[in-house]
């Protein structure tokens, strides 16, 4: 394809995300480095903390939906939600949780954040979908192609799009109004003590290649359009677009970072590590199924993890 | 595969209609 075409592309599937993705890498940068003047984020750095850090999102977030039935949901979510950027006051349904600041036991603190988490991944699933009927040609493979490669790509994208909320530090959430320290999540009680560490793990390394947003956006076609997803009928039309894709991105990122030779086999690299990530999630997933009594997985994500891996 | 998933086949078929999730 023409260079001309390739960067149309580029610019095409970056629309689309800024479109579909508003927390962008941008804003949660400036936000981490302390560059959003008075608004810097509310931190979450123990139970205490997580408390108030509720009530710092309900005040905040009163006002935006003074026309909305279900205030006390929306709010248990918004805390924390943003893995990976979210539509502030999202309008989709939630798990019909209890407020986290409501009295109860601390064994059912983390299963209700754990819920929470889990409506948040729920609704990015559906804002991945939306970007991925965006990339050109998606639209028009076989349905139950679609379903596959969104089946076994979703979990993917969520944990790249984690990287750019991330530090060494901590994450943002919440649409990038809260910071909850890597302590903090580490000192949950197991097994969900050990959920985010391999995700701050991989983030550190993944966000020295120091992508930008359109970058991030090319990145995740790719990875979409992986050809080599179990059960796909037609793969020809698959590995078509993730080469244009790909061209698309190799020239983006000569462009942008002349010096940094090998950057595209690098970030190519990390789809080897993703995999594994996946993986290893799923696993602590179906574990919490069996050994948590009132676990319960929410019916998008159920579906996504069935016979997954 | 499409009736193993069933919701997210409703994403794929729906356009912008927000979806109860």
């Amino acid at each position: 394809p023409e260079a001309a075409d390739l960067r149309a592309l580029a610019r095409h599937l970056y629309e689309a995300y800024l479109k579909n993705f508003p927390l962008t890498k941008a804003k949660a940068r400036a936000i981490l480095s302390g560059k959003t003047g008075d608004n810097a984020p509310f931190v979450i750095h123990d139970m205490k903390s997580l408390m108030e850090g509720e009530q710092f999102i309900n005040c905040r977030q009163i006002p935006l939906k003074e026309h909305h039935h279900h205030h006390q949901q929306q709010q248990t979510s918004a805390l924390t939600a943003g893995l990976g950027g979210a539509h502030q006051g999202s309008e989709y349904g939630f798990l019909g949780m209890t407020s986290i600041s409501e009295e109860g036991p601390q064994d059912a603190l983390e299963l209700r954040f754990f819920h929470s988490c889990q409506s948040r991944s729920a609704e990015a699933v559906r804002e991945i979908t939306e970007f991925a009927k965006s990339i050109p040609g998606f639209s028009e493979l076989d349905l139950n192609d679609q379903v596959t490669l969104l089946k076994y790509g979703v979990i993917e994208v969520l944990i790249i799009m984690m990287a750019p909320l991330m530090n060494k530090d901590g994450t943002l959430i919440s649409y990038g109004q809260i910071f909850m320290t890597r302590e903090f999540l580490k000192s949950l009680r197991k097994p969900f003590s050990q959920m985010m560490e391999p995700k701050f793990e991989f983030s550190v390394k993944f966000n020295m290649l120091e992508l930008d947003d359109s970058e991030m956006a090319l990145f995740l076609a790719v990875i979409i359009l992986s050809g080599d997803r179990p059960g796909l009928l037609n793969v020809k039309p698959i590995e078509q677009l993730q080469e244009t894709v790909l061209h698309s991105l190799e020239l983006q990122l000569k462009l942008n970072h002349p010096i940094s030779l090998q950057l595209f086999a690098k970030l190519l690299q990390k789809m080897t590590d993703l995999r594994q990530i996946v993986t290893d999630h799923v696993h602590l997933i179906q574990l919490l199924k069996k050994t948590e009594v009132d676990m319960c997985l929410h019916p998008l994500l159920q579906e996504i993890m069935k016979d997954l891996y | 595969l499409k009736e193993k998933h069933k919701i997210l086949h409703q994403l794929l078929q729906n356009s912008t209609s927000p979806v109860d999730l």
